[in-house]
C-alpha cells in the first residue's frame, strides 16, 4: 500500500515542476511547522518519515527521468544528498534517536517509513543513498550545481557522508 | 527562489498528498 502511495506521489510530482523543485532545494521545510509545508500539529517524527519518504521519491522520480530531462539531470545530485541525509538522519545521534522525539520511539519510527515492519528496507535504501551521494562528491567537477562549492563546504559533506553529529562523534552506522 | 519554494508547499491539494503518505506508512 506503501509503494502505490508513493507511485501516486510521483505521478503529482510529475503534473507540479514547481512543487518537484521545492522538494529538492528546500526539502527542510518539511520539517519545520512554521512553514505549513505539512500540517501544523503533527510531531517531528512524523515530519521526518514524511520527508524521508518524499526525498526517496523524488530521487527515483528523477533518475527515471534524467535520461530525458536534461534539468532532472541536474537536478540528481542534490535529490541524492537530500536522500542521504534524510534517510540517515534517525542513526546520528548519540543518545540513540533524534532529541526531539519521543522516548524510545527510533525502533518505531524507522520500521514504518516504507511502510509497517519496513525497517530493513529504510537501511538499505539509506546504504545505497550513500554511496550514490559519495559517487557525486567524487566527481563533483563535472556536476554543475556542486562544481563551485567551495572546500570547506565539500568536506562537510563528506564527513556526513562517514560520521555522525557532533564534534568527536562517531562513525555513522547504517 | 524560497517563496516559490514555500507556495508549492503550501498547496491545500499537496497536503491531501502527504496525509495519504503518511496514512499508508502506519
Amino acid at each position: 500500500e506503501f509503494d502505490q502511495a508513493a507511485t501516486r506521489l510521483a505521478d503529482y510530482l510529475h503534473t507540479r515542476p514547481g512543487l518537484l523543485r521545492a522538494l529538492v532545494h528546500s526539502p527542510h521545510l518539511l520539517l519545520d511547522p512554521q512553514s505549513d509545508a505539512l500540517p501544523g500539529h503533527w510531531p517531528p517524527a512524523r515530519r521526518w518519515r514524511v520527508l524521508a519518504a518524499c526525498a526517496d521519491t523524488v530521487w527515483a522520480y528523477l533518475e527515471r527521468t534524467a535520461p530525458t530531462h536534461s534539468h532532472h539531470r541536474r537536478l540528481l545530485p542534490l535529490a541524492a544528498r537530500s536522500r542521504f541525509l534524510a534517510l540517515s538522519y534517525p542513526f546520528r545521534f548519540r543518545a540513540g534517536s533524534p532529541p526531539d522525539w519521543g522516548k524510545d520511539e527510533l525502533t518505531r519510527q524507522t520500521e514504518l517509513v516504507f511502510g509497517r515492519n519496513s525497517g530493513a528496507e529504510l537501511v538499505r535504501r539509506a546504504n545505497e543513498a550513500r554511496q550514490a551521494w559519495a559517487a557525486y562528491l567524487d566527481t563533483y567537477q563535472s556536476h554543475p550545481v556542486l562544481a563551485e562549492a567551495a572546500s570547506h563546504d565539500l568536506e562537510e559533506e563528506v564527513a556526513a557522508l562517514a560520521f555522525r553529529a557532533g564534534p568527536r562523534s562517531g562513525p555513522l552506522v547504517l | 527562489s524560497p517563496d516559490a519554494d514555500r507556495a508549492a508547499l503550501t498547496a491545500p491539494d499537496w497536503h491531501a498528498m502527504v496525509a495519504c503518505v503518511a496514512e499508508e506508512q502506519e
